[in-house]
């Protein structure tokens, strides 16, 4: 059975599956660790053991590489593979994660886990145009006003719940590995009950790319601190010794392929480009408008309530294109906006319902027929004008003509020689 | 009795050549 339509074959909104849309994807990270072969050191606290750890991270030795693909790959919580950065001794350096989804998503939540201490601040951006515009979805800091021009943990309302917000909380410098950073782009947002009636979450949940910028880490001092118990003053040796790198084990965007409630899947097309398999008279790579001769009334999205598939275009067979004019479409009490293009077999109107000038309607065929309108075939002569009778096709015959299409001369009149009178009184 | 079809060759088309259809 078709989930965009139900047991008496009526269309209904259908939705694809809830996906990992991060999963073995590529991410382009700003910077890997291991080009050259660099040492790098860590915290480990074990069954209240703290030990301070050093290693090697080696891009060409794969038991000691840490490239980006180990991001989005199967996630195994008992033996991490862990993406990491280069040292950088600036902890105010950015990194960059940049995961291209190819294909716009309604994005439910982006997570990170962490196999280094999780960032003193970082933020999450969206892009809608494939990477050429980035807007933020979450800021995390624990200086958010300093950090991002953003209040810490700012109330929510309709007025800004399509805005990014900042955050304080997951910026806790513990747990020092296995720290979690979750984004729900819903959560706390007022119209996110109401999801299918707010364009504005619609648009908000809406991301083809996900960028992930890691803008200050933790100070190695609060660490050192921290273990060695020492009282807190740093001295000029400590600091050019600190050494900073950001490390990941897991990226996962958790969300559908955006359809507009008019697909339940989506494929792969030609190009090897995802594409909605849209149903419902729907096309376009989100089924965000209608197919070609489905115009009778304007796109929307299906909800729960209604599928608003796209209907055809009443033309009766006599043209294959038509148009969506919203004047026609608002006079019909919206049921009916299309307007038939290029009428053939000699029709005309809206619809294609009636024949042009110089056609007659033949009753005995129906309006669909293609030789539903026949020539008026009125006489050069006999004929007062070419355009006949639209139901009998009677043409208008001048003075003394008779016949359907005025070719003879009536009862009691001859024909004459001048062809303006062509029929004249027997004296 | 009904009238033969008119004859398009009996008409003097003199005066109206713009008139004249293709015969």
């Amino acid at each position: 059975s078709d989930p965009c339509y139900d047991e008496g074959g009526q269309p209904k909104r259908c939705i694809p599956d809830f996906v990992n849309a991060g999963f073995a994807r590529e991410v382009q990270v700003s910077s890997t660790c291991g080009r050259p072969p660099n040492r790098y050191c860590f915290y480990n606290e074990k069954m209240g053991v703290k030990t301070k750890m050093c290693q090697i991270c080696d891009a060409s030795d794969p038991k000691n590489a840490h490239p980006a693909t180990y991001l989005t790959d199967l996630n195994n919580a008992h033996n991490l593979s862990c993406w990491q950065s280069e040292e950088f001794s600036n902890p105010m350096h950015n990194v960059t994660l940049t995961l291209s989804l190819n294909k716009k998503f309604e994005i439910t939540y982006v997570s990170l886990q962490f196999c280094s201490p999780r960032p003193e601040s970082m933020g999450i951006f969206k892009s809608m145009d494939y990477g050429k515009n980035w807007v933020p979805f979450q800021y995390y800091s624990s200086q958010c006003r300093k950090m991002y021009n953003k209040p810490n943990k700012a109330i929510i309302s309709k007025q800004n719940e399509q805005e990014a917000l900042c955050t304080d909380g997951y910026t806790d410098l513990y747990p020092l590995t296995g720290g979690l950073i979750a984004f729900s782009t819903l959560d706390g947002r007022p119209s996110a009950q109401d999801f299918d009636s707010s364009p504005v979450l619609q648009d908000w949940v809406t991301a083809t790319d996900i960028r992930v910028v890691f803008s200050r880490a933790h100070l190695q001092r609060e660490l050192d601190r921290h273990y060695s118990g020492r009282d807190g003053k740093e001295d000029e040796a400590s600091m050019v010794r600190e050494s900073y790198h950001y490390a990941v084990a897991d990226l996962q965007v958790g969300g559908r392929c955006k359809c507009n409630g008019h697909a339940s899947r989506c494929v792969k097309d030609k190009e090897g480009n995802l594409i909605c398999d849209c149903k419902h008279n729907t096309a376009g790579p989100e089924c965000d408008r209608c197919k070609p001769f489905h115009y009778d009334r304007p796109w929307q999205r299906a909800t729960l309530r209604e599928a608003n598939e796209c209907l055809a275009c009443s033309c009766n067979l006599h043209a294959r294109r038509c148009r969506f004019n919203m004047e026609l479409y608002k006079l019909s009490g919206r049921k009916s906006g299309g307007v038939c293009l290029n009428c053939r077999h000699n029709t005309a109107g809206r619809h294609c319902h009636y024949c042009k000038e110089g056609f007659y309607r033949d009753l005995t065929k129906v309006i669909t027929h293609r030789k539903a309108c026949r020539a008026c075939d009125c006489h050069p002569v006999g004929a007062a004008g070419k355009t006949c009778n639209q139901t009998t096709g009677q043409c208008p015959c001048k003075d003394g003509v008779t016949g359907i299409t005025c070719n003879r001369c009536a009862k009691g009149y001859q024909q004459s020689r001048s062809p303006v009178a062509p029929c004249i009184k027997i004296p | 009795e009904v009238n033969p079809t008119l004859d398009m060759t009996l008409f003097d088309w003199t005066d109206y050549e713009d008139m004249k259809p293709d015969i």
